[in-house]
């Protein structure tokens, strides 16, 4: 058989002609080096699952997407991560909700579904079964982004919410593209 | 959101969905990016499917079953399914996002009712597809 893939980054609002030509050239890469590390893995006739974690690992680390590196925020200020995985040949399936500190929550998906009775695992329990898999931990700051904390700090005033601390461990302020916000506020409405 | 569907040279499909949420969400909010058969759905009978869009209908559609449920019980082209569900029931309830799916024969659909969605396809022996709009 012939191996295929198909990759979304988000939908939204994205209006043609609103993006920078720099910004919508980063993404087209990204999503051009994602499809390289799937074909990497199935050309050399690895499985479907291992090209999904592939594919999405490089999407988590990218502080573009909104997942992983790049996630937004709650309104409490933080960034709470889900993700799930489903094998088509034997319907086993694999979710998390609400991780905060799993640098790559497709694995952990992953992990629930090879390694545990369960389909979902939500939350510090999630996070427990984590550490027990021995996969990557990383400090909540580590998905801290400036952009997607401005986003956070704007969505809270329009609704008359407070401000919450910045996170121990993010970096000092620096300054944001409020156009690049007001086109994040329409693209980046839902996940 | 993102998300991936993949099939192997063995005929395995599998599919994935990883995302932060919605901006300032409240209250421990879960969309469907976590839940089986809404976000996210996978069956070598039928489909693959990854969602991103407003996940509260996303989860009360099923989608990503349901397009496969079509694919596998009404014999809809995998584009038809998709674009049954995502063009016409979602955009019915008010719902708005979109989909990546792929079958066991390698046909590959995209569909999604807002103005744009970050997208990409390869399959074994072509070139490389990247849209946004």
């Amino acid at each position: 058989g012939r191996w295929a893939l198909v990759i979304h980054g988000g939908a939204g609002v994205i209006e043609r002609g609103a993006m920078t030509p720099e910004r919508e050239a980063e993404y087209r890469d990204a999503m051009n080096a994602a499809l390289v590390r799937g074909e990497a893995v199935l050309d050399q006739g690895g499985s479907a699952l291992d090209a999904i974690e592939a594919v999405i690992h490089g999407m988590e680390d990218d502080p573009l997407f909104n997942a992983g590196r790049g996630a937004v925020f709650t309104a409490a200020g933080r960034n709470e991560l889900d993700a799930s995985i489903m094998d088509g040949a034997s319907l086993e399936a694999g979710a998390v909700a609400g991780v905060t500190q799993v640098r790559h929550p497709i694995s952990l998906a992953r992990a629930v579904m090879d390694n545990s009775r369960h389909v979902m695992l939500q939350g510090e329990g999630a996070e427990t079964f984590a550490r027990e898999q021995e996969l990557e931990i990383v400090p909540p700051a580590y998905f801290f982004t400036e952009r997607r904390w401005a986003a956070m700090e704007r969505s809270l005033g329009a609704l008359g919410l407070p401000i919450p601390s910045r996170p121990d461990g993010a970096p000092a302020p620096t300054g944001v593209d409020h156009g690049e916000l007001d086109r994040d506020a329409r693209e980046h409405r839902f996940g | 959101t993102v998300g991936v569907v993949a099939l192997d040279r063995a005929g395995n499909i599998a599919a994935g969905t990883s995302t932060g949420g919605t901006t300032a969400k409240r209250w421990g909010r879960v969309g469907d990016s976590p839940i089986i058969g809404a976000g996210t759905y996978a069956n070598n009978a039928s489909c693959g499917v990854s969602a991103t869009g407003t996940g509260e209908y996303f989860i009360r559609l099923t989608v990503a079953s349901r397009i496969c449920a079509l694919v596998e019980f009404q014999g809809l082209d995998l584009q038809a399914a998709s674009d049954q569900v995502i063009g016409d029931e979602l955009t019915a309830m008010g719902g708005d996002g979109g989909i990546v799916a792929l079958t066991p024969g390698g046909e590959i659909a995209w569909s999604f009712n807002t103005p744009g969605m970050y997208r990409a396809r390869l399959s074994e022996g072509g070139e490389p597809v990247v849209a946004i709009y």
